[in-house]
Protein backbone atom coordinates (compact mmCIF):
# COMPACT_ATOMS: atom_id res chain seq x y z
CA UNK A 1 0.00 0.00 0.00
CA UNK A 2 2.65 2.22 1.20
CA UNK A 3 6.34 2.27 -0.32
CA UNK A 4 8.79 4.71 0.77
CA UNK A 5 12.60 4.32 -1.31
CA UNK A 6 14.99 6.56 0.40
CA UNK A 7 12.57 9.41 0.96
CA UNK A 8 14.47 12.69 2.04
CA UNK A 9 12.62 15.98 3.25
CA UNK A 10 15.14 18.93 3.40
CA UNK A 11 13.40 22.36 5.02
CA UNK A 12 15.53 25.66 3.77
CA UNK A 13 14.94 28.70 5.63
CA UNK A 14 17.17 31.76 4.50
CA UNK A 15 20.74 30.03 4.54
CA UNK A 16 19.62 27.47 7.65
CA UNK A 17 18.98 23.88 6.27
CA UNK A 18 17.05 21.55 8.40
CA UNK A 19 17.14 18.09 6.73
CA UNK A 20 14.07 16.34 8.71
CA UNK A 21 14.20 13.18 6.56
CA UNK A 22 17.70 11.70 5.66
CA UNK A 23 16.41 8.54 3.34
CA UNK A 24 13.89 6.97 4.63
CA UNK A 25 12.44 3.17 3.46
CA UNK A 26 9.66 1.00 4.26
CA UNK A 27 6.83 -0.65 3.03
CA UNK A 28 3.20 -0.72 5.04
CA UNK A 29 0.71 -3.53 3.50
CA UNK A 30 -2.77 -2.93 3.08
CA UNK A 31 -4.33 -3.92 6.73
CA UNK A 32 -1.57 -3.16 8.93
CA UNK A 33 -1.63 -1.29 12.26
CA UNK A 34 1.56 0.54 12.91
CA UNK A 35 3.01 2.38 15.34
CA UNK A 36 5.98 4.92 14.43
CA UNK A 37 7.72 6.32 17.72
CA UNK A 38 10.81 8.36 18.43
CA UNK A 39 12.23 11.19 20.25
CA UNK A 40 10.64 15.31 19.47
CA UNK A 41 12.05 16.31 16.53
CA UNK A 42 13.15 12.90 15.05
CA UNK A 43 10.66 13.60 12.00
CA UNK A 44 7.75 11.22 12.14
CA UNK A 45 5.42 14.22 11.35
CA UNK A 46 7.39 14.48 8.50
CA UNK A 47 6.82 11.40 7.22
CA UNK A 48 3.43 11.25 7.93
CA UNK A 49 2.88 14.29 6.23
CA UNK A 50 4.17 12.94 2.93
CA UNK A 51 2.44 9.73 3.34
CA UNK A 52 -1.14 11.83 3.77
CA UNK A 53 -0.18 13.77 0.77
CA UNK A 54 0.60 16.78 2.82
CA UNK A 55 3.86 17.16 2.03
CA UNK A 56 5.95 16.20 -1.11
CA UNK A 57 9.06 15.00 -0.64
CA UNK A 58 12.22 16.36 -1.90
CA UNK A 59 13.78 13.15 -3.33
CA UNK A 60 13.91 9.38 -3.61
CA UNK A 61 10.45 7.36 -4.05
CA UNK A 62 6.93 7.18 -3.02
CA UNK A 63 4.70 4.66 -4.20
CA UNK A 64 1.08 4.78 -3.08
CA UNK A 65 -0.87 1.99 -4.16
CA UNK A 66 1.60 0.56 -6.29
CA UNK A 67 2.08 3.64 -8.25
CA UNK A 68 4.61 6.64 -7.67
CA UNK A 69 3.20 9.51 -6.13
CA UNK A 70 5.08 12.40 -8.19
CA UNK A 71 3.45 11.08 -11.55
CA UNK A 72 0.32 11.59 -10.28
CA UNK A 73 -1.75 14.96 -11.25
CA UNK A 74 -2.61 17.71 -8.76
CA UNK A 75 -6.62 16.51 -8.87
CA UNK A 76 -6.00 12.84 -8.54
CA UNK A 77 -3.70 13.33 -5.11
CA UNK A 78 -6.52 15.45 -3.52
CA UNK A 79 -8.99 12.59 -4.51
CA UNK A 80 -6.85 10.22 -2.59
CA UNK A 81 -6.42 13.08 0.09
CA UNK A 82 -10.56 13.48 0.59
CA UNK A 83 -12.10 10.25 -0.15
CA UNK A 84 -9.38 7.51 0.86
CA UNK A 85 -7.48 8.87 3.76
CA UNK A 86 -7.92 10.18 6.99
CA UNK A 87 -5.94 12.85 8.85
CA UNK A 88 -5.72 13.36 13.09
CA UNK A 89 -3.45 15.93 12.93
CA UNK A 90 -0.75 16.90 15.73
CA UNK A 91 -2.44 20.06 16.48
CA UNK A 92 -6.26 19.11 15.44
CA UNK A 93 -6.70 22.06 12.99
CA UNK A 94 -10.71 22.44 13.79
CA UNK A 95 -12.06 25.49 12.78
CA UNK A 96 -12.79 27.83 15.41
CA UNK A 97 -16.18 29.08 14.24
CA UNK A 98 -18.03 26.44 13.92
CA UNK A 99 -19.09 23.38 16.19
CA UNK A 100 -17.84 20.06 17.08
CA UNK A 101 -20.70 18.67 14.71
CA UNK A 102 -20.13 21.33 11.91
CA UNK A 103 -16.34 20.33 12.39
CA UNK A 104 -17.06 16.84 12.13
CA UNK A 105 -19.23 16.73 8.93
CA UNK A 106 -16.97 19.63 7.07
CA UNK A 107 -14.50 16.88 4.89
CA UNK A 108 -18.08 15.09 3.56
CA UNK A 109 -20.13 17.80 2.68
CA UNK A 110 -19.70 17.99 -0.86
CA UNK A 111 -19.99 13.98 -0.85
CA UNK A 112 -23.47 13.91 -1.97
CA UNK A 113 -24.86 12.08 0.91
CA UNK A 114 -28.34 13.38 2.48
CA UNK A 115 -27.99 15.48 5.53
CA UNK A 116 -29.90 13.06 7.32
CA UNK A 117 -27.42 10.54 6.32
CA UNK A 118 -24.25 11.95 7.76
CA UNK A 119 -25.21 14.01 10.44
CA UNK A 120 -26.50 10.54 11.93
CA UNK A 121 -22.93 9.52 11.45
CA UNK A 122 -20.96 12.62 12.69
CA UNK A 123 -23.25 12.03 16.00
CA UNK A 124 -21.99 8.70 16.15
CA UNK A 125 -18.83 8.66 15.63
CA UNK A 126 -18.65 11.89 17.89
CA UNK A 127 -20.56 9.96 20.69
CA UNK A 128 -18.44 6.99 20.19
CA UNK A 129 -14.89 9.52 21.09
CA UNK A 130 -17.24 10.08 24.30
CA UNK A 131 -18.43 13.72 22.94
CA UNK A 132 -22.20 13.14 22.16
CA UNK A 133 -23.12 15.68 25.13
CA UNK A 134 -20.79 18.34 23.57
CA UNK A 135 -21.52 18.40 19.71
CA UNK A 136 -23.23 22.03 19.84
CA UNK A 137 -19.47 23.71 21.69
CA UNK A 138 -17.21 25.57 19.47
CA UNK A 139 -13.69 24.29 19.91
CA UNK A 140 -12.45 27.07 22.23
CA UNK A 141 -15.50 25.79 24.52
CA UNK A 142 -13.97 22.51 24.53
CA UNK A 143 -11.61 20.70 26.96
CA UNK A 144 -7.77 20.30 24.92
CA UNK A 145 -8.51 16.07 25.04
CA UNK A 146 -12.00 17.39 23.52
CA UNK A 147 -10.70 18.75 20.90
CA UNK A 148 -8.63 16.53 20.25
CA UNK A 149 -11.05 13.42 20.10
CA UNK A 150 -13.77 15.67 18.24
CA UNK A 151 -10.56 15.69 15.36
CA UNK A 152 -10.55 12.26 15.34
CA UNK A 153 -14.18 12.08 14.92
CA UNK A 154 -13.36 14.08 11.84
CA UNK A 155 -11.04 11.76 10.33
CA UNK A 156 -13.19 8.70 10.57
CA UNK A 157 -16.01 10.45 8.84
CA UNK A 158 -15.40 9.90 5.43
CA UNK A 159 -14.43 6.22 5.93
CA UNK A 160 -11.04 6.30 5.00
CA UNK A 161 -8.84 2.95 4.18
CA UNK A 162 -6.13 4.76 5.78
CA UNK A 163 -5.93 6.34 9.27
CA UNK A 164 -3.46 8.35 9.76
CA UNK A 165 -3.20 9.68 13.41
CA UNK A 166 -0.37 11.89 14.66
CA UNK A 167 -0.37 11.36 18.51
CA UNK A 168 -3.82 11.30 18.99
CA UNK A 169 -4.05 10.51 22.38
CA UNK A 170 -1.71 13.48 23.42
CA UNK A 171 -3.96 15.48 25.48
CA UNK A 172 -6.06 11.94 27.03
CA UNK A 173 -6.33 10.37 30.09
CA UNK A 174 -5.84 6.76 30.25
CA UNK A 175 -8.80 5.63 30.21
CA UNK A 176 -10.16 7.90 26.97
CA UNK A 177 -7.02 7.09 25.28
CA UNK A 178 -7.82 3.01 25.66
CA UNK A 179 -11.36 3.64 24.47
CA UNK A 180 -9.43 5.89 20.57
CA UNK A 181 -7.50 2.67 20.67
CA UNK A 182 -9.65 0.17 20.53
CA UNK A 183 -11.98 2.45 18.22
CA UNK A 184 -8.96 2.46 16.07
CA UNK A 185 -8.32 -1.76 16.53
CA UNK A 186 -11.92 -2.23 15.42
CA UNK A 187 -11.60 -0.31 12.72
CA UNK A 188 -8.29 -2.17 11.60
CA UNK A 189 -9.61 -6.01 12.28
CA UNK A 190 -13.49 -5.25 11.20
CA UNK A 191 -12.82 -2.82 8.45
CA UNK A 192 -9.35 -3.89 7.29
CA UNK A 193 -8.60 0.00 7.09
CA UNK A 194 -5.05 0.49 6.97
CA UNK A 195 -3.53 2.49 10.55
CA UNK A 196 -0.56 4.25 11.22
CA UNK A 197 -0.34 6.22 14.85
CA UNK A 198 2.20 8.50 15.78
CA UNK A 199 3.26 8.35 19.42
CA UNK A 200 5.11 8.76 22.52
CA UNK A 201 2.65 6.45 24.66
CA UNK A 202 4.50 3.47 24.95
CA UNK A 203 1.10 1.45 26.14
CA UNK A 204 -0.37 2.57 22.89
CA UNK A 205 3.03 1.54 20.49
CA UNK A 206 2.61 -2.29 22.32
CA UNK A 207 -0.54 -2.72 20.98
CA UNK A 208 0.74 -2.11 17.31
CA UNK A 209 2.05 -5.50 15.38
CA UNK A 210 3.92 -3.29 13.81
CA UNK A 211 7.11 -0.44 15.33
CA UNK A 212 8.97 1.19 13.18
CA UNK A 213 11.48 3.84 15.41
CA UNK A 214 12.36 6.66 13.85
CA UNK A 215 15.89 8.37 15.04
CA UNK A 216 17.03 11.92 13.54
CA UNK A 217 15.50 11.71 10.27
CA UNK A 218 16.14 8.27 9.57
CA UNK A 219 14.70 4.48 10.36
CA UNK A 220 16.74 3.47 13.18
CA UNK A 221 14.68 0.06 13.80
CA UNK A 222 11.34 -1.74 12.16
CA UNK A 223 10.09 -5.10 13.33
CA UNK A 224 8.26 -5.03 9.54
CA UNK B 1 -0.02 31.23 48.56
CA UNK B 2 -3.32 29.70 46.88
CA UNK B 3 -6.06 29.04 48.28
CA UNK B 4 -9.86 28.16 46.77
CA UNK B 5 -12.49 27.84 48.84
CA UNK B 6 -15.66 26.59 47.47
CA UNK B 7 -15.03 28.20 43.95
CA UNK B 8 -17.30 27.03 40.86
CA UNK B 9 -17.31 27.75 37.17
CA UNK B 10 -20.17 27.55 34.57
CA UNK B 11 -20.13 28.34 31.35
CA UNK B 12 -23.38 29.17 29.72
CA UNK B 13 -23.89 29.11 25.88
CA UNK B 14 -27.21 29.89 24.74
CA UNK B 15 -29.45 27.72 26.90
CA UNK B 16 -26.89 25.53 27.40
CA UNK B 17 -25.14 25.34 30.83
CA UNK B 18 -22.11 23.64 31.53
CA UNK B 19 -20.81 23.61 35.47
CA UNK B 20 -17.08 23.06 34.96
CA UNK B 21 -16.23 23.55 38.26
CA UNK B 22 -18.76 22.25 40.97
CA UNK B 23 -17.31 23.82 44.37
CA UNK B 24 -13.49 23.19 44.69
CA UNK B 25 -11.50 23.69 47.55
CA UNK B 26 -7.96 23.29 48.00
CA UNK B 27 -4.51 25.11 49.07
CA UNK B 28 -1.18 24.75 48.06
CA UNK B 29 1.51 26.66 49.94
CA UNK B 30 4.79 28.22 48.33
CA UNK B 31 7.19 26.05 47.46
CA UNK B 32 5.11 23.16 47.06
CA UNK B 33 5.42 20.79 43.53
CA UNK B 34 2.08 19.87 42.68
CA UNK B 35 0.13 17.56 39.96
CA UNK B 36 -2.98 17.86 38.94
CA UNK B 37 -4.19 14.74 37.29
CA UNK B 38 -8.08 13.48 35.84
CA UNK B 39 -9.60 12.90 33.55
CA UNK B 40 -10.31 14.48 30.20
CA UNK B 41 -13.27 17.38 30.56
CA UNK B 42 -12.74 16.78 34.29
CA UNK B 43 -11.74 20.58 35.23
CA UNK B 44 -8.26 20.83 35.49
CA UNK B 45 -8.11 23.37 32.75
CA UNK B 46 -10.72 25.22 34.06
CA UNK B 47 -8.82 25.38 37.82
CA UNK B 48 -5.48 26.66 36.22
CA UNK B 49 -6.63 29.09 34.48
CA UNK B 50 -8.65 30.97 37.27
CA UNK B 51 -5.50 30.26 39.60
CA UNK B 52 -3.17 32.03 36.56
CA UNK B 53 -6.00 35.09 36.76
CA UNK B 54 -6.96 34.71 32.84
CA UNK B 55 -9.91 33.61 33.65
CA UNK B 56 -12.19 34.69 36.55
CA UNK B 57 -14.44 31.75 39.27
CA UNK B 58 -18.22 32.27 39.05
CA UNK B 59 -18.69 31.92 42.83
CA UNK B 60 -16.44 31.14 45.63
CA UNK B 61 -13.29 32.37 47.28
CA UNK B 62 -9.77 32.64 45.38
CA UNK B 63 -6.86 33.91 47.80
CA UNK B 64 -3.63 34.39 46.26
CA UNK B 65 -0.82 35.32 48.60
CA UNK B 66 -3.36 35.72 51.46
CA UNK B 67 -5.77 38.14 49.49
CA UNK B 68 -8.90 38.05 47.31
CA UNK B 69 -8.60 38.21 43.95
CA UNK B 70 -12.05 39.74 43.56
CA UNK B 71 -11.16 42.25 46.05
CA UNK B 72 -7.93 43.33 43.50
CA UNK B 73 -8.28 45.45 40.59
CA UNK B 74 -7.35 44.96 36.99
CA UNK B 75 -3.97 46.66 37.04
CA UNK B 76 -2.82 44.62 40.13
CA UNK B 77 -4.09 41.53 38.06
CA UNK B 78 -1.75 42.05 35.19
CA UNK B 79 1.12 42.70 37.73
CA UNK B 80 0.65 39.76 39.30
CA UNK B 81 0.09 37.60 36.09
CA UNK B 82 2.87 39.00 33.85
CA UNK B 83 5.66 39.57 36.91
CA UNK B 84 4.79 36.70 39.29
CA UNK B 85 3.39 33.76 37.19
CA UNK B 86 4.65 31.76 34.29
CA UNK B 87 2.06 29.88 32.17
CA UNK B 88 2.75 26.87 29.75
CA UNK B 89 -0.71 26.75 28.04
CA UNK B 90 -2.04 22.98 26.55
CA UNK B 91 -2.13 24.51 23.42
CA UNK B 92 1.01 26.46 23.10
CA UNK B 93 -0.41 30.25 21.94
CA UNK B 94 3.07 30.65 20.55
CA UNK B 95 2.72 34.21 17.75
CA UNK B 96 3.28 32.40 14.04
CA UNK B 97 5.23 35.26 12.71
CA UNK B 98 8.27 35.45 15.86
CA UNK B 99 10.68 33.25 15.93
CA UNK B 100 11.28 30.86 18.62
CA UNK B 101 14.08 33.60 20.64
CA UNK B 102 11.35 36.40 19.90
CA UNK B 103 8.25 34.20 21.16
CA UNK B 104 10.67 33.65 24.39
CA UNK B 105 11.66 37.37 24.73
CA UNK B 106 8.14 38.67 24.03
CA UNK B 107 6.51 38.56 27.59
CA UNK B 108 9.59 40.26 29.57
CA UNK B 109 10.30 43.06 26.53
CA UNK B 110 8.38 45.79 28.53
CA UNK B 111 10.55 45.42 32.00
CA UNK B 112 13.40 47.59 30.76
CA UNK B 113 16.62 45.06 31.19
CA UNK B 114 18.90 45.26 28.63
CA UNK B 115 19.09 43.68 25.01
CA UNK B 116 22.21 41.57 25.87
CA UNK B 117 21.33 40.44 29.06
CA UNK B 118 17.36 39.00 28.10
CA UNK B 119 18.67 37.78 24.98
CA UNK B 120 21.23 35.54 27.05
CA UNK B 121 18.66 34.47 29.01
CA UNK B 122 16.40 33.37 26.32
CA UNK B 123 19.42 31.52 24.51
CA UNK B 124 20.30 29.89 28.04
CA UNK B 125 16.11 28.93 28.59
CA UNK B 126 16.13 27.62 24.92
CA UNK B 127 19.46 25.42 25.32
CA UNK B 128 18.03 23.87 28.84
CA UNK B 129 14.25 22.55 26.59
CA UNK B 130 16.99 20.93 23.85
CA UNK B 131 16.20 23.86 21.49
CA UNK B 132 19.15 25.58 21.40
CA UNK B 133 19.65 24.99 17.26
CA UNK B 134 16.27 25.75 16.05
CA UNK B 135 15.89 29.52 17.81
CA UNK B 136 15.91 31.28 14.46
CA UNK B 137 12.31 28.83 13.44
CA UNK B 138 9.14 29.75 13.69
CA UNK B 139 6.55 27.79 15.06
CA UNK B 140 5.33 26.41 11.99
CA UNK B 141 8.80 25.53 10.79
CA UNK B 142 9.27 23.57 14.54
CA UNK B 143 7.88 19.73 15.48
CA UNK B 144 5.09 19.68 18.18
CA UNK B 145 6.96 18.75 20.87
CA UNK B 146 9.66 21.53 19.29
CA UNK B 147 6.96 24.24 19.78
CA UNK B 148 5.68 22.90 23.07
CA UNK B 149 9.48 23.42 24.67
CA UNK B 150 9.56 27.23 23.21
CA UNK B 151 6.35 27.89 24.84
CA UNK B 152 7.99 26.37 28.60
CA UNK B 153 11.20 28.41 27.69
CA UNK B 154 8.94 31.14 27.12
CA UNK B 155 6.83 30.80 30.74
CA UNK B 156 10.17 30.93 32.56
CA UNK B 157 11.62 33.60 30.77
CA UNK B 158 10.59 36.06 33.35
CA UNK B 159 11.64 34.59 36.55
CA UNK B 160 8.05 33.71 37.60
CA UNK B 161 7.46 32.70 41.42
CA UNK B 162 4.64 30.63 40.56
CA UNK B 163 4.85 28.34 37.41
CA UNK B 164 1.54 26.77 36.05
CA UNK B 165 2.19 24.25 33.79
CA UNK B 166 -0.68 22.66 31.70
CA UNK B 167 0.50 19.33 30.53
CA UNK B 168 3.84 20.35 29.46
CA UNK B 169 4.70 16.79 28.33
CA UNK B 170 2.15 15.97 26.50
CA UNK B 171 4.26 16.04 22.82
CA UNK B 172 7.36 15.26 24.60
CA UNK B 173 8.80 11.33 24.27
CA UNK B 174 10.06 10.12 27.62
CA UNK B 175 13.87 11.39 27.98
CA UNK B 176 12.49 14.59 26.96
CA UNK B 177 9.55 14.95 29.37
CA UNK B 178 12.19 13.53 32.20
CA UNK B 179 14.92 17.13 30.83
CA UNK B 180 11.63 19.27 31.57
CA UNK B 181 10.68 17.28 34.37
CA UNK B 182 14.27 18.23 35.97
CA UNK B 183 14.19 21.29 35.16
CA UNK B 184 10.63 22.09 36.65
CA UNK B 185 12.17 20.03 40.37
CA UNK B 186 14.98 22.14 39.89
CA UNK B 187 13.81 25.17 39.86
CA UNK B 188 11.30 24.26 42.94
CA UNK B 189 14.33 22.95 45.10
CA UNK B 190 16.72 25.72 43.73
CA UNK B 191 14.73 28.46 43.66
CA UNK B 192 11.91 27.82 45.53
CA UNK B 193 9.25 28.29 42.50
CA UNK B 194 5.75 26.95 43.53
CA UNK B 195 5.07 24.76 40.51
CA UNK B 196 1.31 23.29 39.94
CA UNK B 197 1.64 20.52 36.81
CA UNK B 198 -1.47 19.21 34.60
CA UNK B 199 -0.80 15.93 33.09
CA UNK B 200 -1.57 13.02 32.07
CA UNK B 201 1.33 11.20 32.35
CA UNK B 202 1.46 8.73 35.70
CA UNK B 203 5.73 8.85 35.53
CA UNK B 204 5.41 12.96 36.18
CA UNK B 205 2.70 13.06 39.01
CA UNK B 206 4.63 10.07 40.71
CA UNK B 207 7.55 12.68 40.85
CA UNK B 208 5.30 15.26 42.55
CA UNK B 209 5.01 14.83 46.51
CA UNK B 210 1.34 16.44 46.23
CA UNK B 211 -1.37 15.03 44.36
CA UNK B 212 -4.96 16.71 43.77
CA UNK B 213 -7.14 14.38 41.10
CA UNK B 214 -10.15 16.35 40.27
CA UNK B 215 -12.92 14.31 38.22
CA UNK B 216 -15.93 15.59 36.85
CA UNK B 217 -15.56 19.92 38.15
CA UNK B 218 -15.10 18.32 42.28
CA UNK B 219 -11.80 17.36 43.80
CA UNK B 220 -11.76 13.59 44.09
CA UNK B 221 -8.93 12.81 46.41
CA UNK B 222 -5.68 15.25 47.21
CA UNK B 223 -3.12 13.86 49.87
CA UNK B 224 -2.08 17.65 51.02
N1 LIG C 1 -15.29 28.36 27.29
C1 LIG C 1 -16.04 27.27 27.58
N2 LIG C 1 -17.35 27.24 27.27
C2 LIG C 1 -18.09 26.15 27.55
N3 LIG C 1 -17.64 25.04 28.13
C3 LIG C 1 -16.33 24.99 28.45
C4 LIG C 1 -15.46 26.10 28.18
N4 LIG C 1 -14.20 25.74 28.58
C5 LIG C 1 -14.31 24.49 29.10
N5 LIG C 1 -15.57 24.04 28.99
C6 LIG C 1 -16.08 22.73 29.48
O1 LIG C 1 -15.70 22.61 30.86
C7 LIG C 1 -15.30 21.26 31.14
C8 LIG C 1 -13.89 21.26 31.75
O2 LIG C 1 -12.95 21.69 30.78
P1 LIG C 1 -11.38 21.71 31.09
O3 LIG C 1 -10.72 22.38 29.91
O4 LIG C 1 -11.11 22.31 32.43
O5 LIG C 1 -11.01 20.15 31.14
P2 LIG C 1 -9.60 19.42 31.37
O6 LIG C 1 -9.69 18.65 32.63
O7 LIG C 1 -8.49 20.41 31.23
O8 LIG C 1 -9.55 18.39 30.15
P3 LIG C 1 -8.32 17.89 29.20
O9 LIG C 1 -7.57 16.89 30.03
O10 LIG C 1 -9.07 17.28 28.06
O11 LIG C 1 -7.51 19.09 28.82
C9 LIG C 1 -15.41 20.48 29.83
O12 LIG C 1 -16.62 19.75 29.83
C10 LIG C 1 -15.44 21.58 28.76
O13 LIG C 1 -16.23 21.17 27.64
N1 LIG D 1 8.33 23.72 7.88
C1 LIG D 1 9.52 23.44 8.45
N2 LIG D 1 10.58 24.26 8.26
C2 LIG D 1 11.77 24.00 8.84
N3 LIG D 1 12.03 22.96 9.63
C3 LIG D 1 11.02 22.11 9.89
C4 LIG D 1 9.71 22.31 9.32
N4 LIG D 1 8.90 21.32 9.77
C5 LIG D 1 9.66 20.52 10.57
N5 LIG D 1 10.93 21.00 10.64
C6 LIG D 1 12.06 20.40 11.38
O1 LIG D 1 12.17 19.04 10.95
C7 LIG D 1 12.47 18.19 12.07
C8 LIG D 1 11.44 17.08 12.19
O2 LIG D 1 10.18 17.62 12.52
P1 LIG D 1 8.90 16.70 12.80
O3 LIG D 1 7.73 17.61 12.97
O4 LIG D 1 8.78 15.65 11.74
O5 LIG D 1 9.28 15.99 14.18
P2 LIG D 1 8.44 14.96 15.09
O6 LIG D 1 9.20 13.68 15.13
O7 LIG D 1 7.03 14.91 14.64
O8 LIG D 1 8.52 15.62 16.54
P3 LIG D 1 7.42 15.72 17.74
O9 LIG D 1 7.42 14.40 18.43
O10 LIG D 1 8.01 16.82 18.59
O11 LIG D 1 6.09 16.09 17.16
C9 LIG D 1 12.54 19.09 13.30
O12 LIG D 1 13.90 19.37 13.59
C10 LIG D 1 11.81 20.35 12.88
O13 LIG D 1 12.34 21.51 13.51
MG1 LIG E 1 5.23 15.62 15.46
MG1 LIG F 1 -7.04 20.73 29.76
Amino acid sequence: LIEFENVTRTFIMGDNRVDALKGVSFRIDDGELCAVIGPSGSGKSTIMNIVGLLDRHTSGKYYLEGESVKARGEDELARLRNHFIGFVFQSFFLLPRLTALQNVCLPILYRGESQSEYLDRAEELLSKVGMGTHMQHRPHELSGGQQQRVAIARALMGKPSLLLADEPTGALDSKTSQEVMDLFKSLNSDDGVTVMIITHDPRIADQCPRVIKVLDGNIESDNG
